[in-house]
């Protein structure tokens, strides 16, 4: 699976997913990726999320909504709130994957509680982050 | 506060220091530090997040590494089976396909549906056949296929003990240098 989300100079977030699925996947299995809510989500009242990972988890927590949610109504920080849904909701439940997120202030954040997730960042002013494992 | 800003991922799993090699590592970030940067030169240009957004995703879906467009897993029966979603944050806009196999962006086809359609989410081949009637380019199933996908579905499913279908007739008969490079890192999702 592979994501993106982007804030724009007009202050727009949007976020987007595409994915093939899980190997050998059979009866017509669809992941979260494609779902509004649970792979992918955006709000100019909150912030922008895609997320990659065992999909079904991600689906019954809504993880993209809800990150979204906890950023509007409960004022968590960006951070706060993706590591809420990952490190504590998903992990809980059994699911592995991870999220990036990106908020209409210009926060940015990114989350996983698998080993290693392909990810990149860049912003107005600031240098390129790329990163593989989870200490990079 | 930063004026634009762009997170992009590709994928995540069993991913470690040990099971990559340096060549495969090296190759990893080059293409996310070239999505990344692709998605900035559009949003430091004043463009749009959304048009940011399907530029980078497209250039994840042609790179056979990740998976998604070409170089994405096959399902039990042989086929590739892609899904995409895109949601405009300021206008609460939205668009999804799931099971396309014919278009060779997925991503496009989620904005096309978002942007030209009543609809929020099309399935199978109406979705294939609305990104045709959308002007989106559609390729033969087989241009997403790599070998090293092929040998991972065959891998999973003599441990499910799963018949093995047959192998796609068209499919190219050696592997490119890049996919090559990449092993099946055990990814979720």
């Amino acid at each position: 699976t592979v994501g993106v989300v982007a804030l724009d100079a007009d202050g727009v977030v949007a976020a987007g997913t595409s994915t093939g699925g899980v190997t050998a996947k059979r009866w017509g299995r669809v992941g979260d990726s494609p779902i509004i809510g649970a792979g992918t989500y955006a709000t100019n009242a909150a912030c922008a999320v895609s997320c990659t990972g065992a999909g079904e988890y991600f689906i019954r927590l809504s993880v993209a909504r809800t990150i979204c949610a906890l950023v509007e109504l409960k004022g968590l920080s960006l951070q706060a709130a993706v590591d809420q849904l990952v490190q504590r909701d998903l992990t809980k439940l059994g699911g592995e994957g991870g999220v990036i997120a990106v908020a209409p202030d210009g926060q940015m954040a990114w989350s996983f509680n698998t080993s290693g997730m392909y990810r990149a960042r860049i912003a107005d002013g600031e240098a390129m982050v790329v990163g593989i494992y989870k200490d990079d | 506060m930063a004026k634009w800003a762009l997170v992009a991922h590709g994928g995540a799993g069993v991913i470690e220091r040990a099971h990559l090699r340096p060549e495969q590592d090296a190759a990893y970030r080059e293409v996310m530090g070239r999505v990344a940067q692709a998605g900035a030169a559009v949003l430091k240009a004043g463009g749009a997040a959304l048009d940011a957004i399907e530029a980078a995703i497209q250039i994840l879906e042609d790179d056979p590494l990740f998976n998604a467009g070409r170089g994405a897993v096959f399902t039990a029966q042989g086929d590739i089976e892609l899904d995409a979603s895109i949601m405009d944050g300021g206008t609460l806009a939205a668009g999804a396909v799931a099971g396309v196999t014919r278009t060779r962006h997925p991503i496009s086809a989620a904005r096309a549906v978002m942007e030209h359609s009543p609809h929020v989410f099309l399935g199978g081949e109406g979705a294939d056949a609305f990104a045709r009637s959308q002007g989106l380019e559609a390729v033969e199933p087989s241009f997403f296929f790599t070998e090293r996908r092929w040998k991972s579905l065959v891998r999973e499913l003599e441990r499910q003990g799963l018949p093995i279908p047959r192998r796609p007739a068209v499919a190219p008969a050696k592997e490119d240098a890049r996919t090559a490079l990449a092993h099946d890192e055990g990814k979720r999702g």
